[in-house]
């Protein structure tokens, strides 16, 4: 699985409302996201913490849209690889 | 086992290798057996820890529900090894193994695993092909008896939520099932080890209604909150999983809640989002220990309350 995650990002937000839900929906159903917690984008309440992964390649449009939208956002993991790799103590398995 | 070790994540045939192990090494306090078989043919191995002895009640343990969720079967391993090192060293230890027996699942959904080792590290659900889809696939903690994909859960093969075509459609839920249900008299309580979030949740999450004897389970998860706390702060959460995270059925908890087994608890390990699923194994220690501490006020207080 080498580099398998390479760029890919952990996004952590925080919806304020009903339409900020919707927004992470739309995402959800326009782009590949893996919701990490809640378990997937249909138990997703306005307060709730929501973590999500998103390809490499998507990441770029996936800030644009948060930013566009004012929904405010932390990156838990700014390269998934880079935390897989470190998961490990030592690279001898 | 050469390879194992109980400070770093171990793949499925290291850990196959160290069930084996620790049977053949502890005659007297581990047997090992096989409950069934995964949907792409591996042995779904049980653990049974205890002195032998007559009539006594059981706690049952699983981990590995969800397979990118590496710290659950780490703690499994941590447990077991833990009750065979401290046997007739620490009173506690003795006691809870001379009185209960504790059934330990080490990986219920090994062939998600397996996948996460080989294929994507990220993998939640089983491995089973669903009819009419190319999404592969259910997630285990969906496909309980118990308010069967009524709410929190997709009827989407393709959903990480896919609660399955039917109830225990999976081999591995269902082997689950039918050894608990066969088991009824004497397993008194069922804990289900998962990640990440550091909640300690009790039924119902297929609900808003509160069980029974929600009073104790709450003052139980609260005391056990504060074992989880005792030796490096870290910060639990604990209520009934509908109204404490979401709403979600099919849940093994809620499950074994119903099938009579009052005390049923479902704990997500560490951590609350800094490395998620990747907790690295430096961590795996602290983790163990506090979750240990945790698991051993449960268990003291479920042979203190038999039923």
């Amino acid at each position: 699985q080498d580099l398998a995650f390479d760029r890919q990002k952990v996004f952590r937000v925080i919806p304020q409302n009903d339409k900020q839900v919707e927004t992470l929906n739309f995402l959800a159903s326009i782009m590949e996201v893996d919701f990490w917690q809640p378990d997937s984008v249909t138990l997703v309440k306005p307060k709730m913490q929501v973590d999500f992964r998103v390809e490499a390649e998507k990441s770029f449009d996936v800030e644009g849209l948060l930013k566009e939208s004012g929904i405010e956002y932390q990156v838990l993991i700014d390269n998934l690889q880079a935390a897989l790799d470190a998961q490990f103590d030592s690279k001898v398995r | 086992t050469s390879g194992h070790s109980y400070e770093k994540y171990n793949n499925w045939d290291t850990i196959v290798a160290w069930t084996a192990d620790i049977a053949a090494q502890n005659p007297d306090l581990v047997s090992r057996s096989v409950i069934g078989e995964t949907y792409e043919g591996r042995p779904i191995y049980l653990l049974k820890l205890g002195k032998s002895g007559s009539n006594k009640k059981a706690i049952f343990l699983d981990c590995g529900f969800h397979a990118r969720e590496w710290i659950s079967p780490a703690f499994c391993q941590w447990f077991v090894k833990e009750a065979v090192e401290n046997y007739g060293k620490d009173t506690a230890v003795t006691t809870l193994l001379d009185k209960l027996d504790f059934y330990v699942l080490p990986v219920v959904n090994i062939d998600g695993y397996v996948y996460t080792w080989t294929n994507d590290r990220m993998w939640r659900k089983t491995r089973s092909k669903n009819a009419g889809s190319i999404c592969i696939g259910t997630d285990p903690n969906r496909n309980l008896d118990a308010g069967w994909c009524t709410i929190g859960a997709s009827k989407s093969p393709c959903s990480a939520t896919y609660c399955g075509s039917a109830p225990e459609s999976e081999k591995e839920t269902k082997a689950l099932a039918d050894f608990i249900r066969g088991h009824l008299s004497t397993i008194k309580a069922y804990l289900t080890i998962h990640s990440y979030s550091q909640l300690l949740l009790f039924p119902y999450s297929y609900t808003y209604d509160l069980p029974k004897n929600y009073q104790e389970l709450n003052s139980i998860a609260k005391a056990a909150s504060k074992e989880l706390a005792s030796l490096y702060n870290t910060k639990y959460t604990y209520g009934p999983g509908a109204e404490t995270i979401y709403p979600a059925a099919g849940g093994s908890d809620d499950w074994a809640y119903d099938q009579g087994i009052k005390y049923s608890f479902t704990f997500e390990l560490r951590d609350t989002g800094r490395y998620g699923f990747l907790l690295p194994e430096s961590q795996i220690k602290p983790t163990c220990e506090e979750t240990l501490l945790a698991v051993k006020y449960i268990a003291n207080y479920v042979l203190e309350h038999l039923y």
